[in-house]
């Protein structure tokens, strides 16, 4: 029974393949994810792994783990990596190159950041093999979700403001760094 | 918990003499609440690895969204309220039926359940235009809203936000359970929690929000808000904690609760049921 399962197990995916990302917006970059679900064995060890590139002057919108520990690990180019702890400290506020690594501690939320044509690569582990990530802005974000009235009230900001905070970012995972017309097209086409 | 492996410092922790009753050690006080810790440090609740905590929300009091690394669960001690629950990716499926402006003017004081019905009536068909302000003025969309009353379980998985309201007459009494041996809590064996807004108050100014920590730039670029707006979200001046008190109306989306439900005799039948 082995040799039908166990030894056969597959132990192996590509995840730099750009056809197989799970989040690919042209002229920002792309995100894709190896979990339990594309790789089975992964159940076992508990463990996950992203792989992003991200083009310059875009960013990764804020976000944090939910359910595990990350390791982000350069493999090229820089960008500006922000993370805060659970006081609302910024715990790390640095630009990091390739060759460096980076320690997510889950709960942690964390933004990051490549400015002018600075591109930026990288694979991150992750200690869980269903690792889930919330966002902090977007279209899927936590504070999306919130109700004007928590916001307006939370905040102590008018319901005109807490509307620009819910709505203003369309876009989910990737944005650009910077204002400006064609982001403006962008969201419309992907609303 | 035995098998993903105990750490070497934590092997002894159950070699307990005597048992005793534990009593809260820390009141975390806020505008319109306070939240009591148990000293997590103590030898029978490391042994448990667990950490408990009672959360006293008053009469008009909002406690803000709020995460934690390990799985919780509640339990409603007293009193009732709304609350909400922050899934990633699940689609705003409470929506209301009418702008805001038109609430806030024409539903002052009306009950919570006639408003929720109301707010239902005419739902369908309009989901194209949420989250829009046009000449009608602007509908909200969110997540799920449930109520919350006395004997009711609330269990929350690790990194979702949660925040609730008090809308009763009394204080509103939730003890929860924070199981932070599970192996979900990745972080040490302390209890830790997020804010997504407010601050620590004032015996806590430390202790900031979650946007606290970003650079305002970097938060009005991935919120596209103005920098002053993203000061804003910091609560950099706030001193009220993460218990507020909410000034007026209180008004989300929600179903209207079962009249059954709000009654006594739904926990107290009367000597002719069976």
């Amino acid at each position: 029974g082995l040799e039908e399962t166990i030894c056969s197990m597959r132990t192996h995916e590509s995840i730099d393949d750009p056809a197989r990302a799970d989040v690919y917006k042209p002229n920002l970059g792309r995100l894709t994810t190896v979990n339990s679900l594309t790789l089975p064995i992964l159940q076992f060890l508990k463990l996950s792994a992203t792989r992003g590139i991200l083009q310059g002057n875009s960013m990764v919108l804020p976000k944090y783990n939910m359910n595990a520990n990350e390791l982000l690990y350069a493999t090229a180019g820089q960008a500006r990596i922000q993370v805060v702890n659970d006081n609302g400290e910024n715990v790390l506020d640095k630009q990091v190159q390739k060759g460096q690594l980076v320690v997510l501690p889950q709960g942690f939320a964390y933004v990051i950041h490549s400015q002018g044509n600075n591109n930026f690569e990288w694979i991150s582990f992750k200690t869980n093999s269903n690792a889930m990530i919330s966002a902090l802005a977007g279209r899927t974000s936590a504070l999306r979700a919130l109700p004007l009235q928590v916001l307006t009230n939370a905040y102590q900001i008018s319901l005109e403001e807490a509307r620009k905070i819910k709505f203003n970012t369309l876009e989910t995972t990737l944005t650009h760094a910077s204002g400006g017309q064609q982001q403006y097209i962008e969201q419309i086409v992907e609303a | 918990r035995q098998s993903f492996g105990v750490p070497p410092q934590l092997q002894n922790e159950c070699n307990l003499d005597n048992l005793d009753v534990l009593q809260p050690s820390e009141v975390i006080k806020s505008e319109a609440g306070r939240v009591e810790l148990w000293d997590h440090n103590n030898p029978q609740l490391r042994c448990a690895g667990v950490s408990i905590a009672r959360f006293i929300i008053e009469e008009g009091g909002l406690y803000l969204p709020t995460y934690f690394s390990s799985p919780k669960i509640s339990y409603v001690v007293q009193g009732m309220g709304i609350r909400g629950v922050v899934v990633p990716g699940c689609a705003e499926t409470f929506m209301d039926s009418q702008p805001i402006e038109q609430q806030q003017q024409g539903q002052e004081g009306e009950a919570w359940g006639q408003q929720g019905q109301q707010r239902q009536q005419g739902q369908q068909g309009q989901q194209g235009q949420q989250g829009q302000q046009g000449q009608q003025g602007f509908r909200d969309m969110h997540q799920k809203v449930e109520h919350v009353r006395h004997g009711d379980i609330i269990a929350i998985a690790p990194g979702s936000a949660q925040w609730v309201y008090n809308t009763g007459k009394q204080p509103l009494i939730i003890v929860a359970l924070f199981d932070i041996a599970n192996y979900q809590n990745q972080l040490d064996r302390s209890p830790r929690s997020f804010r997504l807004a407010g601050s620590g108050g004032q015996e806590q100014q430390q202790k900031g929000n979650m946007l606290s920590g970003f650079d305002p730039k970097i938060l009005s670029q991935a919120l596209k808000i103005d920098v002053r707006l993203a000061q804003e979200l910091q609560n950099q001046k706030d001193s009220r904690g993460n218990i507020v008190l909410v000034k007026g109306p209180f008004q989300v989306a929600r179903p209207p609760l079962r009249q059954k439900y709000e009654s006594e005799t739904w926990r107290h039948p009367g000597p002719q049921d069976n």
